[in-house]
């Protein structure tokens, strides 16, 4: 653990608690894409089975068990109890050019063909490009609530954390894995547009609209 | 076969 990788998860943490705490004080999910909370259900649940097979420590199991609840209760709120406030037709990004080709990426780019490790090769494929359907709808809207796009970067912000990390942790362990890190670098460069946006708009005080 | 490739970040 170092203070990069900390700040990383501080900074994920933050991003979906956000989007829970949005949600339901405004009794909406407006402005929120359905398809992405979708991807990203679908990425903690492949990727955090080894809860069930490997302990690394509690701090992580319990992180674990924090980002499926709230994603899955995100999903709750989205699409059972504030379900008429989803706006599904700017949400028509079709995510199966997203999850095939992550599927089978990570058929191709694995470290070892067990079920496990494809499984966890095919979250992260599949995190590097979940975003894509909100930043999608974003664009088609043309706009994006102040709440919703703090939600966006510090969920964007996560992964650039984790670049640092990954940085500091090559040189003071020798750590590389390459995998992780290229989608990470793929994940944070899909988010380069929305966060100069952000600087150049959100915290000087005005909404997020595109000209 | 038992290789297992340890995660241990989020």
């Amino acid at each position: 653990m170092n203070i990069f990788r900390l700040c990383g998860d501080l900074s994920h943490l933050l991003a979906i608690l956000l989007l829970l705490v949005k949600i339901w004080k405004t009794r909406s999910c407006a402005g929120i894409s359905g398809k992405s909370q979708i991807l990203f259900a679908i990425v903690y649940t492949t990727r955090y089975l080894d809860l069930f097979t490997s302990f690394v420590s509690i701090y992580n199991s319990v992180m674990k068990i924090v980002f499926l609840s709230a994603s899955y209760g995100t999903l709750y709120l989205m699409f059972y109890k504030f379900k008429p406030t989803y706006d599904h037709n700017h949400d028509s990004f079709r995510i199966l050019y997203l999850i095939v080709p992550a599927l089978v990426l990570s058929f191709v780019i694995v470290h070892a063909y067990t079920l496990m490790e494809v499984l966890w090769t095919y979250s992260i494929y599949l995190e590097a490009v979940a975003i894509m359907p909100q930043l999608f709808m974003v664009s088609r809207t043309g706009e994006a609530e102040t709440i919703t796009s703090h939600y966006l970067f510090a969920l964007g912000s996560y992964r650039a954390l984790y670049i640092l990390n990954w940085i500091y942790r090559y040189y003071t362990e020798d750590f590389l894995d390459l995998i992780v890190i290229i989608a990470g670098i793929v994940q944070t460069i899909l988010y380069c547009d929305f966060f100069y946006l952000y600087i150049t708009k959100v915290l000087k005080g005005k909404r997020l609209s595109l000209p | 076969e038992s290789f297992k490739v340890q995660h241990d970040e989020l």
